[in-house]
């Protein structure tokens, strides 16, 4: 028997809409620790890693570790049909194929349940090494967000490189050039518009900008995004989901030849 | 030429 109430719905309706475009199936896995994701897209360049720890839940009951199959695209929709203001529920019973999801208004005026058929996929977990990353950069998500969406339209690769002036995301395209630098800045009003590098050893890594612009449609949950780099290994893009986990999108970097 | 590497060159399959 699985149940878990998720006081604030939205936040499982943002995080389908932060993946739905980047992997088509996934297994849930459900444990005592939590209600957690790992998948890769299909050309297995980019993996998404979601914890949503049990703690956060206001009713968690899972009495064995249990995995779901799902499709991303129906679960979106599905969720969709969940207001913003909604405590969702999740149920299954044991050895069911099917899941359920309850969505219930803050005044518990409104209550509505939709099942969804659950799939066996074949899992290809990863094991990711602990790695001890060359340089942190924690930014305003919106404002990572908006530098993905403005060098996309110039070019399809990124440059990211650090030093200790900065950041530096720069890109090519037929039309042009294009760089924009952003400096370490603590003196802001809000610790969230902080732009912080720690540890800024210099690294300089390449990525396809398609993935970065998908990892960005988590926004959304988190006011700020971590980006951790170092040479010749997978970057990581966290964004942290308040009291309750994270998602974590890990993208491989090209490399010259 | 720069190439596009894979995840799986990095981690390995569990």
């Amino acid at each position: 028997m699985l149940e878990l109430r998720l006081v604030q719905g939205s936040l499982l309706k943002k995080v389908l809409e932060s993946i739905k475009d980047l992997v088509n199936d996934a297994n849930f896995d459900c444990s005592a620790t939590g209600f957690s994701l790992q998948a890769m897209d299909s050309s297995h360049v980019a993996l998404v890693a979601l914890l949503l720890r049990s703690e956060g839940f206001e009713h968690y009951r899972c009495d064995r570790n249990i995995s779901m199959g799902m499709n991303l695209g129906n679960m979106a929709k599905m969720l969709k049909c969940a207001g913003n203001d909604d405590i969702i529920t999740l149920k299954a019973d044991d050895g069911s194929d099917t899941v359920t999801f309850m969505f219930e208004s803050p005044t518990q005026d409104k209550i509505a349940d939709f099942e969804m058929r659950l799939m066996d996929i074949d899992s290809e977990h990863l094991g990711i090494p602990e790695a001890e990353y060359h340089a942190i950069l924690i930014m305003p998500s919106a404002e990572f967000a908006r530098i993905c969406k403005d060098l996309s339209s110039i070019g399809d690769t990124v440059v990211i490189s650090v030093t200790k002036e900065g950041v530096k995301f720069s890109t090519r395209g037929d039309i042009g050039t294009a760089n924009v630098v952003c400096r370490q800045n603590t003196t802001v009003d809000k610790p969230e518009e902080a732009t912080v590098i720690e540890m800024p050893e210099p690294v300089s890594l390449t990525f396809a900008l398609r993935y970065l612009n998908s990892f960005t449609k988590a926004t959304p949950l988190s006011n700020t995004v971590t980006i951790s780099l170092s040479s010749e290994i997978p970057v990581v893009v966290e964004y942290k989901i308040a009291e309750m986990g994270y998602i974590r999108f890990y993208l491989a970097p090209k490399i010259e030849e | 030429l720069i190439k596009q590497t894979m995840l799986t060159q990095f981690f390995e399959m569990n």
